[in-house]
């Protein structure tokens, strides 16, 4: 951030730095800023992702700035702006992965598993947002009319994606034997299982537990 | 197979072969994984009692057993390329927690690689590829952590014998938490501050013999053990290492690139971003370490999900599956669609540090410091989530997701030290931080 200030062009993934800044600068006051985005366009809610991140990193580098000229003190300045700093760190690493999983789209052939991967994609980008949607609204990157939208679409996409959540998880090909897990059985026959692990417990190598004898028969006697 | 499942894979609109192919990066990945994953559970050596069911001594006792029959079976079966050690080694330790020489293959190993000279290498690494030199990593202490210019161990140069005295300080400085380091391991490449000629130069690794090779005994002035049980990892003897004015020659000083000369001269390293490529390749297999244990939660409480029947929409209908209740939906799709997610970032980190390595082989150190700092962040928020989503999963599968047979108790205390080992996450998160306020 302290590097776009001085005007210096940015590369790599923290490019989106000098876009902000570019962005930014433009007259508007934050109410009038454009907020056009189609909540079903990837490529538009990444960007959204990206503004967000770069919002947050410019509010913490300004909390430091404020703090220093309040504390005259490099670490104290860093320390009272934590929360916001691991608060931009957070926005910025859901930004890449927002953007890693879209850019994996573009690689993938097969036209069944891009529209299942496309909706996994979409779905985990808009929950994204309700789940922030407080950076995203402070921000005016979206109005609140459009984050009602993003939860009603959330439901639909839920009713899009029940088809295939269980091929989904098959995909990971995670082998029974792997997962040592009664309830996630490849062939779901749970129950009879479940029962059969619980019969192989070393507490069932005995019928009677040796505690009755040491313990319950004499208390028994007692009372 | 449960009628119930079975409608569920009838239901699916896509190839999940296809799908699996691009998670292992290719058909021929899906093929050689497979060939070894039957290797490994088709072979009875590798039977085991189920963890669940055994004592802590028992359970330690079983990975050792498993580790040491690994070590034979990879080489009578020619496993010897990185990814295919990875697999196998998956398969036979299921949990990756649960391996006793872990830390031999993942930092001693490793580390003897990149910061031993030739002379060095020639010496230590046949020891420890033949296992006369079991090694850990011992870098953590009782009273430091994450914050690794506060360690305290010390390694002083005596040039009159030419010898490093390493010594533990104070209680604080004891070594703490390396797997292996209590009861497996007969060497660990110590990490202490070093001082020639009355000046402190940092950081620096030394091998420090700690058991007799023969006996398994400790050495003098070497006070090791089991640090006791903790919430998980019962198979793992983390351990603890004081070390009481031990002396070591200067050549078990790893010196690639510092060095300290016979009469105490210390010669710098030429970049301190050295380390940095053994960070990012760890944090690399720690996100890809999020998106399998997110996986297998899923596949878990989805799968169950799925079995379960419970309630009634309509009064008199059949009890329906529990995934066809919305809240069941909105619990289990997110953290579905985050494993993806992950898979796919674990997958752009580890090609990025293999790109950027080779450049790193020419000299090239531009792209280290981004990539080092990206994947801090990218270490805690993946391992932040995970470690919450397996919980969900977990309560999603109602009573029995609390019984050890679902197997959701155990991948929890499995996952969650990696919120905190290798760089505690909110400590991670800042390096971020200060990375992006300077760009």
């Amino acid at each position: 951030y302290q590097q776009v200030k001085a005007g210096k062009q940015l590369s790599g993934i923290v490019s989106y730095l000098n876009e902000a800044e570019h962005w930014r600068v433009q007259p508007q006051p934050v109410a009038a800023r454009p907020t056009v985005v189609d909540i079903n366009d990837l490529a538009s809610l990444v960007e959204v992702y990206k503004l967000r991140a770069a919002i947050l990193v410019e509010m913490a580098a300004k909390n430091i700035q404020q703090e220093l000229q309040r504390t005259k003190n490099q670490e104290d300045a860093w320390n009272n702006s934590a929360i916001d700093l691991v608060r931009a760190s957070d926005a910025h690493c859901h930004y890449v992965v927002v953007k890693l999983f879209t850019d994996k789209l573009g690689e993938i052939g097969d036209t069944a598993v891009h529209s299942v991967l496309s909706t996994l994609a979409l779905f985990y980008t808009l929950h994204g947002i309700t789940q922030n949607s407080g950076d995203f609204l402070q921000a005016g990157l979206l109005s609140v009319p459009q984050v009602m939208l993003i939860s009603v679409r959330i439901k639909e996409l839920l009713s899009q994606l029940r088809p295939n959540a269980v091929a989904l998880v098959d995909a990971f090909d995670i082998h029974d034997k792997s997962l040592n897990s009664v309830l996630g059985r490849y062939d779901g026959n749970v129950y009879e299982h479940l029962f059969e692990w619980a019969r192989r417990s070393p507490l069932n190598s005995t019928e009677v537990h040796e505690s009755f004898h040491k313990y319950l028969k004499p208390l028994r006697s007692k009372l | 197979m449960n009628p119930d499942i079975m409608k569920e894979r009838q239901n699916a609109t896509f190839d999940v072969e296809k799908l699996t192919n691009i998670l292992d990066g290719g058909p021929e990945k899906t093929k050689r994984r497979r060939e070894i994953e039957t290797l490994v559970f088709n072979d009875p050596d590798f039977e085991e009692e189920d963890p669940n069911f055994l004592s802590r001594s028992e359970r330690y006792d079983q990975a050792v057993r498993k580790s040491a029959r690994m070590i034979l079976k990879m080489r009578e079966y020619g496993i010897g390329h990185p990814d295919e050690i990875y697999f196998f080694k998956k398969y036979v330790i299921k949990r990756n927690h649960e391996e006793a020489m872990g830390l031999h293959f993942s930092m001693f190993m490793p580390t003897l690689h990149s910061q031993c000279d030739p002379e060095q290498a020639r010496k230590w690494l046949p020891l420890a590829n033949s296992f006369q030199v079991v090694g850990t990593y011992a870098q953590t202490e009782l009273g430091h952590g994450t914050h690794l210019r506060g360690l305290e161990t010390t390694a002083t140069y005596d040039p009159a014998t030419q010898e490093f005295v390493l010594n533990s300080p104070t209680f604080s400085s004891i070594k703490w938490w390396p797997g292996g380091l209590g009861k497996t391991s007969n060497c660990a490449i110590v990490i202490a501050q070093l001082y020639t000629q009355g000046n402190c130069h940092g950081l620096h690794a030394f091998i420090v013999p700690i058991r007799d090779f023969n006996t398994h005994e400790p050495l003098p002035g070497i006070v090791v053990g089991d640090i006791g049980p903790k919430f998980g990892y019962s198979e793992v003897d983390n351990g603890f290492l004081k070390l009481e004015n031990i002396r070591i020659p200067r050549e078990n000083m790893l010196m690639k690139h510092a060095t300290v000369e016979p009469d105490g001269t210390y010669v710098k390293p030429p970049s301190s971003k050295l380390t940095y490529g053994t960070m990012v390749f760890i944090r690399s297999l720690i996100v890809g370490n999020s998106a399998l244990f997110l996986a297998k939660s899923c596949t878990i409480a989805i799968r169950y999900s799925a079995v379960r029947h419970q309630s009634d929409f309509r009064p008199g209908s059949p009890e329906p599956q529990i995934l066809d209740y919305q809240t069941q939906q909105y619990k289990l799709f997110p953290l579905l669609a985050m494993a993806y997610a992950f898979a796919f970032v674990g997958q752009y980190m580890n090609d990025t540090y293999n790109r950027i390595t080779g450049d790193i082989n020419q000299g090239d150190f531009t792209e280290m410091p981004e990539l080092h700092a990206l994947s801090a962040g990218l270490k805690a928020f993946t391992t932040w989530a995970t470690n919450a989503a397996i919980e969900v999963c977990r309560m999603s599968c109602g009573g029995h997701g609390y019984s050890c047979s679902s197997a959701l108790p155990d991948i929890y205390v499995g996952f969650t030290p990696s919120c905190t080992y290798e760089g505690e996450n909110t400590v991670m998160m800042l390096q971020t931080a200060r990375y992006l306020v300077k760009s």
